[in-house]
């Protein structure tokens, strides 16, 4: 019960200040419980303050600034307890390129350091040339998904032009 | 336990049997707009024991089940399969000695869905379990869809508290 | 009151049909009142099909299909009655490149046809590349913002490596 | 009416004056995350005369008032003017015959929100139907925040119907 939740928060928060400060090349961030002396009972407080800003409110944090806090928090929790599958389905769309490469280099190092395995769908060139390998996902028929195996040429192909040809 | 490969029939725009390897490390899935990228997404947390048709963006759960096109016929069956790889004998106790487990769902209009672990006929609550026990599920953090990365940092405070034990 | 809205309609749908078809290089769409019989109280429903794709229910399709309808029907409204500035905030994250690119030559076009000025924030260097001038936002001081006019080559530096400069 | 500039001041992290000029055609807004895009469309709404903070993603409206950084203090007033070109004439009776306009809003930390339309101080009211009746303003089809431009496609038909009436 108690003890549990509160030794997963202390791994958690550990895991999740140590993520942001590297997802944003600096700043600070901390979780915190509020509302309830009881954990069970308690909420989770995010507390982030980017390189060189004030601790601020979360929804005033950008689009790009939150959903690298969110990755912070998810990669968190799952070194807490590694889950055997991870899927994330196109986090990277709000990111400027500078935060794709640093979430890259993250993915890199979790896949290295747990035996994960990454199912990660993406429209971002960099994200594409950073993975161990490519699946195209295409309609050749309308209407109709199939898979193939692609290189990194084809698949920059693939995430732009082959809506063109079915124009 | 290690997930090798998930396979898809029927399954939304996956009319044709379809194989996606689950290899070590990172596996980049790519394509244009509207060819089936997410599609394969919500088929891995549906096989998972997904309940919600509103989490597989449907109305009610028979939308899983490839609809036609303009030149095909509707069908009447969706069936998916994730096999894992349990050769190092970690899985929960359930399946603990069989080498290679095969967990699949099959859902067929009026008739509901059905489990199978191994080929036996399982209950949804124990494939549930059987992936909780493996700290993953249709809605563990890990699995993250389309749109909702901020989703945990728009949650409620008390909304967050379950991602804390997950962790534990 | 009801004719006005029923005029509007009209107008509004016929606009959403084109411009449905043309941001999609095919298929077809069209608005549909439902729920009551009068115009006052009636529900506005879409109804859109991909190229190729029978009529679905709106939130079967994907995270970029429906970004693309949904600006047929912002730019439906536009046409129908022309709002002196459209801010659009990187409306064009979901998409993939053959519909950038399609969206921009709507763009293009409609900022030729009417008098409306266009303010677009985007993180896509395809889309960076066809606007008439940019701007670029940076923080040389850490959490105060800048402005400055850009050129393309510069642009693509700002979208992607100024925040590696801060880290 | 042609819009031709923004002006803002210690509006979020704009704590120095900047002038955003509003050209002809595509002006396009490039920049890292968490530079200051959005609040540059948040700047354009608010003067509007937007009076929800959670628009502002604030939970105040004194959120938009530039809070500091580790370097700087906060400041206690923001204010934002968007200028319009006239020359045509066809603005809004009100100001109808001014060739340029002059829209601003300025608040204060425990004052609120002073409105000026030329530099008379003007009731919100008036300075949202002067927006209204040139076919803009903070709630317009045509001003689509970031992560919003779906929620067009997500909303109840009921909700929907409200762009009819725009457009009429
Ligand atoms: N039951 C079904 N039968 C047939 N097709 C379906 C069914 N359900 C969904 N689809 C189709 O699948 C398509 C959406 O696929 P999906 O969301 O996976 O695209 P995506 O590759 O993720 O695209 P994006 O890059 O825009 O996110 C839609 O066009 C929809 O019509
Ligand atoms: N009142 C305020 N005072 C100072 N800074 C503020 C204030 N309100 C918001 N900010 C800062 O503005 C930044 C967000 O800016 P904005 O949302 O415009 O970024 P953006 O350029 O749109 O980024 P993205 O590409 O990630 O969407 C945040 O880092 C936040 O701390
Ligand atoms: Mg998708
Ligand atoms: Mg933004």
């Amino acid at each position: 019960g108690r003890e549990r939740l509160l030794a997963s928060f202390a791994v958690v928060d550990k895991h999740f200040q140590e993520l942001f400060t590297r997802l944003f090349g600096g700043g600070s961030a901390h979780l915190k419980l509020i509302d309830s002396d009881d954990p069970l009972e308690a909420g989770l407080e995010i507390m982030a303050s980017p390189p060189g800003k004030k601790l601020t409110t979360l929804s005033l944090l950008s689009g790009g600034e939150q959903a690298l806090t969110a990755l912070s928090l998810i990669f968190a929790v799952f070194l807490t307890n590694p889950a055997p599958i991870c899927v994330l389905d196109e986090v990277d769309a709000p990111l400027d390129d500078a935060n794709v490469d640093r979430f890259c280099t993250l993915l890199e190092e979790i896949a290295a350091s747990t035996r994960t395995r990454f199912l990660i769908v993406t429209h971002h060139r960099m994200t594409m040339a950073r993975m161990h390998r490519l699946f195209g996902v295409t309609m050749p028929e309308r209407g109709i998904s199939q898979l193939v195996s692609v290189d990194l040429g084809r698949a920059e192909e693939l995430a732009g032009v082959a809506q063109a040809q079915a124009a | 336990v290690q997930f090798t490969k998930l396979k898809l029939v029927g399954f939304k725009s996956f009319v044709e049997p379809t194989e996606v390897p689950i290899g070590d490390g990172l596996t980049g899935i790519v394509g244009p707009n509207g060819c089936g990228k997410s599609n394969i997404v919500e088929a891995v947390r549906w096989v998972m024991g997904e309940t919600s048709p509103k989490q597989m963006r449907g109305g009610g759960m028979e939308d899983v089940i490839f609809a036609g096109t303009e030149a095909r016929p509707a069908r009447n069956v969706a069936e998916v399969h994730l096999l894992l790889d349990n050769a190092a004998g970690t899985a929960p106790a359930a399946v603990a000695n069989e080498p290679e487990i095969d967990i699949s769902r099959r859902i067929e209009r009026g008739m509901g869905s059905l489990y199978r672990v191994n080929g036996r006929e399982t209950r949804a609550r124990d494939v549930q379990t059987l992936f909780a026990d493996s700290a993953t599920g249709a809605r563990s953090t890990a699995m993250v869809s389309q749109g909702r990365v901020g989703a945990l940092v728009n949650a409620k405070p008390d909304e967050r508290r379950m991602i804390l034990e997950e962790a534990a």
